[in-house]
């Protein structure tokens, strides 16, 4: 029962995917 | 006003509940907690109105002080049932202590949970999201682990909010899927893990922390 | 050790920098920035092994204080760079601090980040993510607007690290996609983002922020 709670968990699953783009970004654009 | 004592509303087995619990272990503070019906039913009772004008996100955990004062997002409710000890009792510690709960929050959570969930049988199985994760935790485990090389605790010498934030936030995965060949590498956070989760107060809210022996696949 | 101050490594218009800098315009904290070559290349200078020792993730903002102390993690930077009034001076004052800079990052950076990103081309546009994300922020800017329908500020009577961090999480949302007809509805979040927008201290670091006029839409 526990574990259908956990899917009401606001997670950020896709995260890394934001942090890598906005990494890429910002070295790119600091050349 | 001396803080004396509230309520915590939670649904059962809720990790991020576990925070503030095991910190008012060490503190002393009375927290009630209410996570089943009839006291509070998870997906009712957090939609209700009275519930929604005191924790307008109807997030749980979310916790009532017995003076009324309200708090949401959980670190802020293990922050508020903490001693100065835990909350790191000069001004490096505590940044130290918030650096690692943000650290759990945003390096170890979505990485954990994108592993974890689907072995649950809660969330789609998708492979390379899976993979990416392992790596993931293979690097935060990899900082812990440098960390705890020549340290006991996270910050000082004696447990504060960040070994208690970062323990839960590992317990999925060390309770699912650390297996040990996977986590034979990391022998300082396995140290220190164990050694928390065997504290008294940490036993008092956790029970028997039994680790992983085989790694969980996805749950089809 | 008493703190006089330190360098933050960062790159250059960083939102996450902010947080400390403005912290540091109220607590008289000197922070020197460090974010362009030749002293700090982004992507070559937090990649040297010099670096990843002090900062073991690699990642920016990071803080090194002329004493050598180490921090990363942006909230536990400007929390370190704070004074006591920018932490919250009691302890219910401290928890709700924690609680809205928890909020920042949980609740709007993800959407936030979803919604403005492909307008800066920084992702791929994804048209169902949008829209969810639009709601997302919709149920924020609900409940902040709630909040501050009779507060100044979002924690006691003065600004504190509270409106710091989730005036800098709003920052890119009011200057890129928050158009009038948008952000009409809250008129309490409006009043307060300009109220602290145009406080000395976070005009000094932010410059005059010009509020969007036309929602950007993606940048293909």
């Amino acid at each position: 029962m526990a574990m259908e709670f956990l899917l009401q968990e606001r997670i950020w699953f896709e995260k890394y995917r934001y942090d890598d783009a906005e990494r890429q970004y910002y070295e790119r654009l600091n050349g | 006003m001396a803080f004396d004592g509230g309520t915590l509303y939670t649904y059962p087995e809720n990790w991020r509940a576990f925070k503030a619990l095991i910190a008012a272990q060490y503190s002393g503070a009375t927290v009630k907690v209410q996570s089943t019906p009839p006291q509070f039913h998870f997906g009712q009772s957090n939609k209700t109105p009275e519930f929604l004008q005191k924790f307008p996100l109807g997030k749980v955990p979310a916790f009532e002080g017995d003076d009324g004062f309200c708090v949401f997002e959980s670190n802020a409710i293990a922050h508020y049932v903490s001693n100065d000890e835990l909350r790191g009792s000069s001004k490096v510690a505590a940044a130290q202590v918030i650096q690692w709960m943000s650290f759990a929050d945003s390096e170890i959570v979505p990485p954990a949970s994108t592993w974890v969930f689907p072995t649950l049988g809660i969330m789609q199985y998708n492979k390379q999201a899976t993979e990416h994760a392992k790596e993931e935790v293979k690097k935060v485990l990899g900082v812990l682990d440098l960390h705890l090389q020549t340290r006991t605790f996270l910050v000082g010498e004696r447990v504060t909010l960040a070994d208690i934030a970062v323990v839960c936030s590992l317990l999925w995965l060390y309770k699912q899927v650390l297996e040990p060949s996977f986590r034979q590498l990391y022998v300082n956070v396995n140290r220190w893990f164990v050694t928390c989760v065997n504290q008294p107060q940490f036993k008092a809210v956790l029970g028997e922390v039994k680790l992983c022996e085989k790694m969980a696949q996805f749950d089809a």
